[in-house]
Protein backbone atom coordinates (compact mmCIF):
# COMPACT_ATOMS: atom_id res chain seq x y z
CA UNK A 1 0.00 0.00 0.00
CA UNK A 2 3.35 2.61 1.33
CA UNK A 3 4.50 1.54 -2.33
CA UNK A 4 1.40 2.57 -4.52
CA UNK A 5 0.77 6.00 -2.35
CA UNK A 6 4.21 7.26 -2.71
CA UNK A 7 2.72 11.19 -2.36
CA UNK A 8 1.11 10.50 0.21
CA UNK A 9 3.16 8.21 2.56
CA UNK A 10 5.89 11.51 1.84
CA UNK A 11 3.52 13.67 3.27
CA UNK A 12 2.72 11.35 6.20
CA UNK A 13 6.24 10.71 6.95
CA UNK A 14 7.14 14.57 6.64
CA UNK A 15 6.81 16.38 10.62
CA UNK A 16 3.99 19.50 10.63
CA UNK A 17 4.34 21.92 8.17
CA UNK B 1 -1.41 7.65 24.95
CA UNK B 2 -5.22 8.03 23.75
CA UNK B 3 -4.86 4.58 22.46
CA UNK B 4 -3.52 2.50 25.41
CA UNK B 5 -6.25 2.50 27.97
CA UNK B 6 -9.31 0.62 27.03
CA UNK B 7 -11.31 3.33 29.11
CA UNK B 8 -10.63 7.10 28.91
CA UNK B 9 -10.98 9.46 31.50
CA UNK B 10 -12.90 12.81 31.28
CA UNK B 11 -9.82 14.19 31.47
CA UNK B 12 -8.22 12.43 28.25
CA UNK B 13 -11.50 12.98 26.29
CA UNK B 14 -11.33 16.86 27.24
CA UNK B 15 -7.42 16.65 26.47
CA UNK B 16 -8.26 15.10 22.90
CA UNK B 17 -11.05 17.51 22.40
CA UNK B 18 -8.92 20.72 22.61
CA UNK B 19 -6.66 18.78 20.74
CA UNK B 20 -9.04 18.18 17.64
CA UNK B 21 -10.18 21.13 17.66
CA UNK B 22 -7.04 23.01 17.77
CA UNK B 23 -5.68 20.83 14.93
CA UNK B 24 -9.13 21.66 13.06
CA UNK B 25 -8.40 25.54 13.54
CA UNK B 26 -4.52 25.07 12.07
CA UNK B 27 -5.91 23.40 9.07
CA UNK B 28 -9.48 24.38 7.97
CA UNK B 29 -7.65 26.06 4.68
CA UNK B 30 -9.92 29.63 5.06
CA UNK B 31 -11.39 31.48 7.37
CA UNK B 32 -14.91 31.12 8.76
CA UNK B 33 -15.03 35.11 8.61
CA UNK B 34 -13.32 35.41 5.58
CA UNK B 35 -15.83 32.87 3.65
CA UNK B 36 -18.66 35.00 5.00
CA UNK B 37 -17.56 38.57 4.28
CA UNK B 38 -17.54 37.47 0.50
CA UNK B 39 -20.48 35.48 0.36
CA UNK B 40 -21.92 38.36 -1.36
CA UNK B 41 -18.99 38.42 -4.50
CA UNK B 42 -21.00 36.39 -7.18
CA UNK B 43 -19.29 35.56 -10.29
CA UNK B 44 -20.91 37.92 -12.87
CA UNK B 45 -22.63 36.25 -15.86
CA UNK B 46 -19.90 37.08 -17.95
CA UNK B 47 -17.58 35.08 -15.99
CA UNK B 48 -19.86 32.08 -15.54
CA UNK B 49 -19.70 32.14 -19.31
CA UNK B 50 -16.20 32.10 -19.62
CA UNK B 51 -16.17 29.12 -17.21
CA UNK B 52 -18.82 27.14 -19.23
CA UNK B 53 -16.62 28.24 -22.43
CA UNK B 54 -13.62 26.55 -20.96
CA UNK B 55 -12.60 22.89 -22.39
CA UNK B 56 -13.26 19.82 -20.39
CA UNK B 57 -9.91 18.65 -19.82
CA UNK B 58 -9.53 22.52 -18.39
CA UNK B 59 -11.95 22.52 -16.53
CA UNK B 60 -11.42 18.87 -15.07
CA UNK B 61 -7.52 20.21 -14.28
CA UNK B 62 -8.58 23.05 -12.25
CA UNK B 63 -11.35 20.78 -10.30
CA UNK B 64 -8.63 18.25 -9.46
CA UNK B 65 -6.19 20.95 -8.42
CA UNK B 66 -8.41 22.66 -6.05
CA UNK B 67 -9.47 19.20 -4.74
CA UNK B 68 -5.98 18.32 -3.75
CA UNK B 69 -4.83 21.76 -2.31
CA UNK B 70 -8.02 21.03 0.22
CA UNK B 71 -7.10 17.32 0.53
CA UNK B 72 -3.34 18.36 1.63
CA UNK B 73 -4.97 20.72 4.75
CA UNK B 74 -7.40 17.43 5.58
CA UNK B 75 -3.67 15.47 5.70
CA UNK B 76 -1.86 17.97 8.04
CA UNK B 77 -5.24 17.72 9.96
CA UNK B 78 -4.75 14.07 10.61
CA UNK B 79 -1.41 13.94 11.19
CA UNK B 80 -2.03 16.61 13.92
CA UNK B 81 -5.04 15.29 15.66
CA UNK B 82 -4.03 12.95 18.47
CA UNK B 83 -3.52 9.25 17.91
CA UNK B 84 -3.52 9.33 14.12
CA UNK B 85 0.25 9.66 14.16
CA UNK B 86 -0.02 6.73 17.07
CA UNK B 87 -1.54 3.95 14.24
CA UNK B 88 1.09 1.90 11.57
CA UNK B 89 1.05 3.93 8.22
CA UNK B 90 -1.07 1.51 6.44
CA UNK B 91 -3.74 2.45 8.72
CA UNK B 92 -2.84 6.28 8.09
CA UNK B 93 -2.76 5.45 4.20
CA UNK B 94 -6.15 3.72 4.60
CA UNK B 95 -7.81 6.29 5.99
CA UNK B 96 -6.43 9.51 4.41
CA UNK B 97 -7.43 7.11 1.05
CA UNK B 98 -11.01 6.60 2.00
CA UNK B 99 -11.88 9.34 4.23
CA UNK B 100 -9.60 12.27 3.18
CA UNK B 101 -12.44 13.69 0.26
CA UNK B 102 -15.40 12.87 2.38
CA UNK B 103 -13.80 15.54 5.17
CA UNK B 104 -13.65 17.73 1.92
CA UNK B 105 -17.11 17.47 1.25
CA UNK B 106 -18.07 18.02 4.74
CA UNK B 107 -16.03 21.38 5.04
CA UNK B 108 -17.24 22.55 1.34
CA UNK B 109 -20.19 23.51 3.89
CA UNK B 110 -18.79 26.21 5.52
CA UNK B 111 -17.85 27.66 2.00
CA UNK B 112 -21.19 26.99 0.90
CA UNK B 113 -24.49 30.41 0.85
CA UNK B 114 -27.65 28.32 1.32
CA UNK B 115 -29.82 31.14 0.68
CA UNK B 116 -28.30 31.66 -3.31
CA UNK B 117 -26.92 27.87 -4.15
CA UNK B 118 -23.27 28.99 -4.58
CA UNK B 119 -20.04 27.70 -3.44
CA UNK B 120 -16.35 29.52 -2.79
CA UNK B 121 -14.19 28.62 -5.95
CA UNK B 122 -11.59 30.16 -6.75
CA UNK B 123 -12.17 34.07 -5.42
CA UNK B 124 -16.18 33.90 -5.80
CA UNK B 125 -18.95 32.01 -5.02
CA UNK B 126 -20.23 30.12 -7.99
CA UNK B 127 -23.67 28.30 -8.64
CA UNK B 128 -23.74 24.71 -10.49
CA UNK B 129 -23.92 26.16 -13.36
CA UNK B 130 -20.41 26.99 -13.48
CA UNK B 131 -18.97 24.14 -13.69
CA UNK B 132 -21.28 22.84 -16.74
CA UNK B 133 -18.24 21.41 -19.10
CA UNK B 134 -17.08 19.14 -16.36
CA UNK B 135 -19.72 16.77 -18.32
CA UNK B 136 -21.02 15.63 -14.65
CA UNK B 137 -24.06 17.68 -13.74
CA UNK B 138 -25.94 15.05 -11.51
CA UNK B 139 -22.53 14.40 -9.67
CA UNK B 140 -22.76 18.72 -9.00
CA UNK B 141 -26.18 19.15 -7.90
CA UNK B 142 -25.77 16.07 -5.78
CA UNK B 143 -23.25 17.65 -3.77
CA UNK B 144 -24.22 20.81 -4.01
CA UNK B 145 -27.57 19.09 -2.31
CA UNK B 146 -25.59 17.76 0.22
CA UNK B 147 -23.97 20.97 1.39
CA UNK B 148 -27.51 22.67 1.35
CA UNK B 149 -28.17 19.95 3.79
CA UNK B 150 -25.66 19.87 6.16
CA UNK B 151 -26.07 23.36 5.95
CA UNK B 152 -29.11 23.24 7.65
CA UNK B 153 -27.10 21.73 10.69
CA UNK B 154 -25.87 24.94 11.51
CA UNK B 155 -22.61 23.15 12.15
CA UNK B 156 -20.35 25.05 14.61
CA UNK B 157 -16.50 25.34 13.51
CA UNK B 158 -16.02 23.14 16.98
CA UNK B 159 -19.02 20.23 15.81
CA UNK B 160 -17.14 20.20 12.06
CA UNK B 161 -13.84 19.59 13.53
CA UNK B 162 -15.00 16.35 15.68
CA UNK B 163 -17.13 15.46 13.07
CA UNK B 164 -14.83 15.43 10.77
CA UNK B 165 -12.59 13.43 13.14
CA UNK B 166 -14.89 10.82 13.38
CA UNK B 167 -15.37 10.74 9.21
CA UNK B 168 -11.53 10.21 9.31
CA UNK B 169 -11.46 7.69 12.01
CA UNK B 170 -13.24 5.00 10.68
CA UNK B 171 -12.67 1.40 11.71
CA UNK B 172 -14.94 -0.35 9.33
CA UNK B 173 -12.56 1.03 6.65
CA UNK B 174 -11.74 -2.10 4.55
CA UNK B 175 -8.07 -3.36 4.66
CA UNK B 176 -7.06 -1.93 8.19
CA UNK B 177 -4.16 -3.95 9.86
CA UNK B 178 -4.65 -2.26 13.39
CA UNK B 179 -8.72 -2.33 13.86
CA UNK B 180 -8.73 -2.60 17.32
CA UNK B 181 -6.59 0.50 17.90
CA UNK B 182 -8.58 2.39 15.01
CA UNK B 183 -11.94 1.30 16.73
CA UNK B 184 -10.34 2.87 20.47
CA UNK B 185 -9.44 6.13 18.72
CA UNK B 186 -12.95 6.38 17.27
CA UNK B 187 -14.91 5.64 20.59
CA UNK B 188 -12.74 8.11 21.99
CA UNK B 189 -14.21 10.43 19.42
CA UNK B 190 -17.21 9.79 19.54
CA UNK B 191 -17.42 10.20 23.71
CA UNK B 192 -16.05 13.51 22.82
CA UNK B 193 -17.74 14.91 19.85
CA UNK B 194 -21.05 13.97 22.61
CA UNK B 195 -20.01 15.38 25.71
CA UNK B 196 -19.63 18.82 23.48
CA UNK B 197 -22.64 18.92 22.05
CA UNK B 198 -24.20 17.70 25.44
CA UNK B 199 -22.36 20.98 27.17
CA UNK B 200 -24.15 23.00 24.35
CA UNK B 201 -27.41 21.91 24.72
CA UNK B 202 -27.05 20.17 20.61
CA UNK B 203 -27.25 16.52 21.16
CA UNK B 204 -30.27 17.05 18.41
CA UNK B 205 -28.29 16.88 15.89
CA UNK B 206 -27.00 13.48 16.44
CA UNK B 207 -30.07 11.82 14.76
CA UNK B 208 -29.68 14.52 11.50
CA UNK B 209 -26.08 13.85 11.01
CA UNK B 210 -25.81 12.31 7.06
CA UNK B 211 -25.31 8.29 7.05
CA UNK B 212 -22.04 7.49 6.35
CA UNK B 213 -23.32 5.69 3.20
CA UNK B 214 -24.31 8.97 1.81
CA UNK B 215 -20.68 10.43 1.82
CA UNK B 216 -19.34 7.08 0.42
CA UNK B 217 -21.87 7.32 -2.58
CA UNK B 218 -20.82 11.08 -3.42
CA UNK B 219 -17.14 9.77 -3.13
CA UNK B 220 -17.86 6.43 -5.75
CA UNK B 221 -19.67 8.78 -7.60
CA UNK B 222 -16.56 11.11 -7.91
CA UNK B 223 -14.50 8.47 -8.75
CA UNK B 224 -16.69 6.59 -11.54
CA UNK B 225 -16.57 10.02 -13.07
CA UNK B 226 -12.77 10.33 -13.23
CA UNK B 227 -12.89 6.69 -14.62
CA UNK B 228 -14.94 8.30 -17.29
CA UNK B 229 -12.94 11.11 -18.43
CA UNK B 230 -9.49 9.10 -17.87
CA UNK B 231 -10.85 6.91 -20.17
CA UNK B 232 -11.36 9.99 -22.59
CA UNK B 233 -8.17 11.65 -21.87
CA UNK B 234 -5.69 9.06 -20.52
CA UNK B 235 -2.56 11.77 -21.70
CA UNK B 236 -4.55 14.78 -19.60
CA UNK B 237 -4.97 12.80 -16.32
CA UNK B 238 -1.38 11.03 -17.14
CA UNK B 239 0.88 14.56 -17.71
CA UNK B 240 -1.06 17.44 -15.65
CA UNK B 241 -3.12 16.26 -13.11
CA UNK B 242 -1.57 16.91 -9.54
CA UNK B 243 0.04 12.98 -8.61
CA UNK B 244 -1.76 13.21 -5.18
CA UNK B 245 -5.44 13.59 -6.55
CA UNK B 246 -4.25 10.37 -9.13
CA UNK B 247 -3.02 8.72 -6.27
CA UNK B 248 -6.13 9.19 -4.42
CA UNK B 249 -8.77 8.71 -6.65
CA UNK B 250 -7.44 6.36 -9.34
Amino acid sequence: LQEKHRILHKLLQNGNS
Amino acid sequence: SILESPNSSVTEIEHLTQNVLKSYRETCQLRLEDLQLLRLETFSWEEVRSYQKKSMEEMWERCACRITEAIQYVVEFAKRMGGFMELCQNDQIVLLKAGAMEVVLVRMCRAFNSENRTVFFEGKYAGPELFKSLGCNELINSIFDFAHSLCSLHFSENEIALFTALVLINSSRPWLQEKDKVERLQNNLELAFKHMLRKTHRESILAKLPPKGKLRSLCYQHMEKLRSFRQMYPIIVHAVFPPLYKELFS
